[in-house]
C-alpha cells in the first residue's frame, strides 16, 4: 500500500498520462497505448512539462500540475519537434 | 520565444489564406475581418502582407472543425485543445484549424478568436511555444483586453529574429515596369454633346481626377468621365472601357467599393447603387436601390467614395466633407454619423473623390493628389498621385 495518501485521483493520472504523451511524448507517437508508458519516461516528460510552465520540477503529479495540465491550451507540442 | 528545429519560415512576402469552413458562433464577415485583425498583429512588425483568397488553395487553409477534421490530430471536445497550427511549408504547411466544440466569441466568453488565431499563426509563420508566461505563444490560453492589441515583445522580437522588421516606411507599391501603349480601342462616338470626353488622354496626365476607385477580385478599376481603366493583377496592362458597355444601365460611377468575403461589388451613380457579383460581372436581382436604402438621409442626391475596411468590417461613405460608417455585418448604419472627414481622417483633405482598399492602406483620393493611409496608425504613410496607378 502506499505509504502516503496519493495526492491525485486515478482520473487525473489518466489526464496527465494523456496530456504528456501528446505534447511531451516522442515525435509521432502521439497514442499512448503505442509508447510503452514506464514510470521513468512518465517522470522524465512531467519533469520537462513542470519546467517548461515554471512549476517546482519533482517529476511527481501534484495538484499545480493538474492544474495546469486542464488549462485550455493550443494543441501544438510544447517539445520542439 | 522559441523557433521549430530548422527555423521553418516563408519565403516570399505576399502570403494567401483561405478559410474553408466557418464557425456558427460568428458571423461570416466577424470571422474575416478577425482572421484579418490577426495577421495584421504580424504584418504590422514584419515586412510580410497577407491576402485572403475564397477559390483554390492557398499557403494558409483555415477551418473551423470538432474532433476528427482531416489531420492526424483529432480535438478533444469543448475546453482542452482549443486549436493547433503547422510550421511553415509546402501542402499542409501553415494549416489552422479551430475546434468548432468550443465556444467563439469577440469578447471575453468563450473562447475569444483573435487571440487564438494570433497564437496559431504565430505558428503558422514558424514560431514555437514561448516559456514567458505574458507571450501570446505561451502555451495555455488566458483572455486579455483586445482593444488596441498588439503583439508582446517577445513574441515581436521572436518573428522579427525570422524575417526582419516592418520598415517605418511601408512597403511601396510595384511601381510597375513602363510597357507600350495597349492597341488603342476604336473611339466610341460621343452620342450626345453632354457627353464627357473619353479620358483617354488624361491617363497620364498629373492632374489626373478619378470619380471612383475600388478593388474587384484582386484587379483594381479606375472610373472616369463613363469610363474605367482595369490594373490588372496578373497581367501588367491596362485597359480602358466604357461602363455602359459592361453594365448597361450604368453611364457614370460616382463611387464603388468591394466587400470581398461577399464577392460583391457596389456601384453608385446618382441616388442609385447596384450590387454586382464581383466573378461573374452580372448585376444582382433587385438592383438598382436608392441610396436612403444604406440609411443616408434623403437630402444626400450623390455619393463621393465608398470604401469597405476588412479589418473592421465597416464600409466608410464619403458625401461632401463629411462620411458615414455602414455595418456590413448588421447592415446597418453605425450610430453618430455623419462625422466630418478632418475629425478622424488627418492629412487626407477634408473631401473624398475616390477611396480604395490595397494589401492593407486605404487610398483616398482628393483631387489629383492620393494619400495612403495605415488605418492601424490613423496616419498617412505617404502622397501619390491618381495617375501613378496607371502605368504611366
Amino acid at each position: 500500500a502506499p505509504t502516503v495518501a496519493p495526492t491525485v485521483s486515478p482520473e487525473d493520472k489518466d489526464l496527465a498520462q494523456g496530456y504528456l504523451s501528446q505534447f511531451y511524448g516522442d515525435v509521432g507517437m502521439t497514442n499512448s497505448s503505442m509508447r510503452s508508458i514506464t514510470n521513468d519516461s512518465f517522470n522524465q516528460d512531467l519533469q520537462a512539462m513542470q519546467a517548461f510552465f515554471g512549476l517546482e520540477v519533482t517529476g511527481i503529479l501534484n495538484k499545480e500540475t493538474v492544474e495546469v495540465m486542464k488549462a485550455p491550451r493550443c494543441g501544438v507540442s510544447d517539445i520542439s519537434r | 520565444y522559441g523557433h521549430f528545429p530548422g527555423k521553418p519560415k516563408w519565403g516570399k512576402r505576399l502570403i494567401t489564406y483561405r478559410i474553408t469552413q466557418y464557425t456558427p458562433d460568428l458571423t461570416q464577415s466577424q470571422v474575416d475581418a478577425t482572421i484579418a485583425k490577426a495577421f495584421q498583429l504580424y504584418s504590422d512588425v514584419i515586412p510580410l502582407v497577407f491576402k485572403q483568397v475564397y477559390t483554390g488553395s492557398a499557403d494558409i487553409m483555415i477551418l473551423f472543425k470538432g474532433g476528427y477534421h482531416g489531420d492526424f490530430y483529432p480535438f478533444d471536445g469543448a475546453g482542452g485543445v482549443l486549436a493547433h497550427a503547422n510550421s511553415p511549408g509546402q501542402g499542409q504547411g501553415g494549416d489552422t484549424h479551430f475546434d468548432d466544440d468550443e465556444t467563439w466569441t469577440l469578447t471575453q466568453r468563450g473562447v475569444n478568436l483573435l487571440l487564438v488565431a494570433a497564437h496559431e499563426f504565430g505558428h503558422a509563420l514558424g514560431l514555437d511555444h514561448s516559456r514567458d508566461r505574458r507571450a501570446l505563444m505561451y502555451p495555455t490560453y488566458q483572455y486579455v483586453n483586445t482593444n488596441g492589441y498588439r503583439l508582446p515583445d517577445d513574441d515581436r522580437r521572436g518573428v522579427q529574429a525570422l524575417y526582419g522588421s516592418r520598415s517605418s516606411v511601408p512597403t511601396p507599391v510595384p511601381k510597375p515596369k513602363p510597357r507600350p501603349e495597349p492597341e488603342p480601342e476604336p473611339e466610341p462616338e460621343p452620342e450626345d454633346p453632354t457627353e464627357k470626353p473619353n479620358p483617354r488622354n488624361e491617363q497620364c496626365n498629373r492632374g489626373l481626377v478619378f470619380d471612383a476607385a475600388t478593388s474587384i477580385r484582386g484587379d483594381l478599376f479606375f472610373f472616369k468621365n463613363g469610363y474605367y481603366w482595369r490594373k490588372s493583377s496578373t497581367s501588367q496592362g491596362i485597359s480602358l472601357t466604357r461602363v455602359n458597355t459592361k453594365w448597361s444601365r450604368i453611364n457614370y460611377v460616382d463611387a464603388a467599393f468591394e466587400v470581398p468575403h461577399r464577392d460583391v461589388v457596389y456601384l453608385f451613380e446618382g441616388s442609385q447603387y447596384w450590387g454586382i457579383k464581383a466573378h461573374a460581372k452580372t448585376i444582382m436581382s433587385g438592383y438598382p436601390k436608392s441610396i436612403t436604402h444604406l440609411g443616408l438621409p434623403s437630402s444626400v442626391s450623390k455619393v463621393d467614395a465608398a470604401v469597405y475596411v476588412p479589418t473592421t468590417g465597416k464600409t466608410l461613405i464619403f458625401v461632401n466633407n463629411q462620411y458615414w460608417s455602414y455595418d456590413e455585418s448588421r447592415n446597418q448604419m453605425d450610430y453618430g454619423y455623419p462625422r466630418y472627414i478632418t475629425w478622424d481622417f488627418p492629412g487626407i483633405g477634408s473631401k473624398v473623390d475616390a477611396a480604395f482598399e490595397n494589401y492593407g492602406y486605404i487610398y483616398f483620393s482628393d483631387g489629383p493628389r492620393q494619400s495612403e493611409y495605415y488605418m492601424p496608425y490613423k496616419r498617412v504613410m505617404r502622397v501619390l498621385l491618381n495617375y501613378g496607378w496607371l502605368n504611366c
